[in-house]
């Protein structure tokens, strides 16, 4: 047990601070942060845990408290997509990850799911989210309302984005 | 292996028969206004893949079934001279190798009672759990369902909490 | 100490419903939801507490804790509206109040912001935002960010939005 | 009243003299990418306004002084060659009257300890909080400050929890 732990952090942990870096480069950050994973004690993983640091581009090493809320959204996605690239599972379902993200973030966030999508294997996701900013990089969305000819219950109606090609909404408006 | 579609029939806000899908072997958005019914179809997804009912918001599994949407007092309309269902079903449909599909279905009554079928043969959720384990489907503290409003707690979790993300049911 | 427990209640609680409204109108929803205080105990209103009721228009009554997460977020934002509209503070500051809602809500939260500085003595109100459908309704801009040539520290810039009239950035982009 | 500038001196992100305002008397919007310091400045708010420490992310109070954002063993050079700042002061700027201005301060030093002034004359807590509260500025459990992700949390409050919101001191 405590040997299949080991070989997962192992993985994880080289993983890690690639999606990181893939979620932190900017032109005006072109290496990205640093992110690092250790364990406390490899004789008793589970009871020392695992020690997470993210460092932002830019800044000094903080403790994950001192981070602001995007930046810990940021942090914490670059580990759950870590995990999942070390055991990848068939799909992924999440509920408004994008929530603390500023626009240049969910770009990159959605940019990585999308990407994910078009390299690997298995790579489906379904992602709830409000802005348009993240879902104009799906490969397809799915509205969900209340139909108020249906007593107000909750309908859905899918699109496929891809049969439009590769437009962007925010090229529509001109750069609004 | 692929998530091909979900079916709701009556659960939460979904009242009757609702068809989610298909969805591509890509990234799907889900969309639309507050209280459409989101994060419900992230609960039937979590409901199908059999986890226990305090993942599920709200206290009693029972109240999954969908109850209308009127104010207290009004007759329940939507389903017209039909009287309230006594039951809710998700199925999840999945693409476990190319162009095989097996559908995973988890009923549940307003008493709080569940069931499970494997491609509409009924089993114990012993053999339903250990069939979506063989497909990679098993739902533990997993990283492949993220809830509203849970991104934020992974972050402030404690070295201990943490170590409890690396141990996945493979 | 009680009494005047029960006075700021009964106008916070007179003022609740009018402010739900305005936070739920909608062209499909005329008259917006409902929204009611109870105190359990006029006696000893500390000890059983005030419950909050809150019904989005086209729904039954269900449990704040059935409630969508941006239905929860309007109705706290009102019960917040209300506590100051019985008692006024000479200014608000909030943060990411709008994490929750959907472009709609957000204009709604927005514009009350918008109109109760244009009405009400004192309105002033200072709230970060990430998401432009918000802050676009502002009479006033506060931009901070990292100054690369500060070492990194945080600057700020401030731009006045009612110098340029009633502009709206939605406009601009022809409905992107 | 009116509130009509903050003055950060060294304070969290915010190294040297920094200013915010004017701010209009209307609603102002804060904005800018993740960790610009948007909420370091509502933690300035809450710090010039008297607030314990433990309402004020992180744990120890002298841990607002900035410190300098560049790798562990990089020398501090945004300020060249002078050393790391021993305090931070926060300094409150608000129109209590038409054109007449009250400077509320605070001072917190790397270890930790706090001075108060009120239009440069540095008074004790007891009277730097009177001094607020006789604008109506004194900040309890207050409903006019609202921190980052405090909105959901207000609507999970108990039926008595919400009760203490109407606990205000006036
Ligand atoms: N058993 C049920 N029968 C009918 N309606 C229900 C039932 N259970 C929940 N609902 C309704 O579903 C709605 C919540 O839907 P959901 O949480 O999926 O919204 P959402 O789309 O995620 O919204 P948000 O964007 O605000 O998170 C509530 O209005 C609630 O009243
Ligand atoms: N004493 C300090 N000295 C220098 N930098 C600090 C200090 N305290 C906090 N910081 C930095 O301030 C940043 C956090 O800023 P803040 O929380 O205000 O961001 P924000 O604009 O609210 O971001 P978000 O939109 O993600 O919430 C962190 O990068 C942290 O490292
Ligand atoms: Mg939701
Ligand atoms: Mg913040």
């Amino acid at each position: 047990r405590t040997r299949r732990f080991l070989e997962y952090f192992r993985t994880v942990s080289a993983a890690i601070d690639g999606i990181y870096k893939q979620l932190t480069r900017a032109p005006t950050a072109p290496l990205g942060g640093i992110a690092q994973l250790q364990l406390e004690s490899e004789r008793e993983p589970y009871r020392y845990g695992v020690k997470y640091y993210a460092m932002p581009p830019g800044k000094r090493y903080r403790d994950m408290e001192q981070l602001s809320g995007g930046e810990r959204s940021v942090a914490a996605l670059a580990l759950l997509f870590a995990l999942q690239a070390a055991r990848p599972s068939p799909f992924l379902v999440m509920d408004e990850i994008d929530a603390a993200l500023d626009p240049l973030n969910v770009q990159r966030v959605s940019r990585y799911l999308r990407e994910r999508a078009a390299d690997e294997s298995p790579a489906q996701s379904v992602v709830i989210s409000l802005k348009d900013a993240f879902y104009e990089n799906a490969n397809a969305l799915v509205g969900i309302y209340r139909d108020p000819s249906a007593g107000h219950a909750s309908r859905v109606l899918t699109l496929d984005l891809d049969a439009f090609g590769a437009v962007s909404l925010g090229d529509e408006g001109g750069g609004a | 292996g692929r998530l091909l579609r979900i079916e709701l029939e009556n659960f939460k806000s979904y009242a009757g028969k609702v068809t989610v899908g298909p969805f591509p072997p890509g990234f799907s958005a889900v969309i639309g206004p507050n209280g459409g019914g989101k994060s419900n179809l992230m609960d039937a997804i979590s409901f199908v893949l059999g986890l226990p009912s305090r993942q599920l918001r709200g206290g009693f599994l029972g109240d999954v079934v969908y109850r209308g949407n009127l104010a207290a007092g009004e007759a329940y309309t939507f389903l017209a001279e039909e009287p309230a269902p006594q039951s809710a079903v998700v199925r999840l449909v999945y693409e476990h190798e190319p162009d095989r599909e097996t559908v995973f279905s988890r009923t549940v009554t307003v008493s709080g009672v569940s069931t499970y079928r494997v491609d509409s043969r009924a089993v114990s959720l012993e053999t339903y759990l250990r069939r979506l384990q063989a497909v990679h489907l098993s739902a533990g503290p997993q990283s492949f369902l993220v809830f509203q409003n849970q991104v934020e707690e992974i972050a402030n979790r404690s070295p201990q909490q943490l170590a409890a993300l690396f141990e996945e049911t493979s």
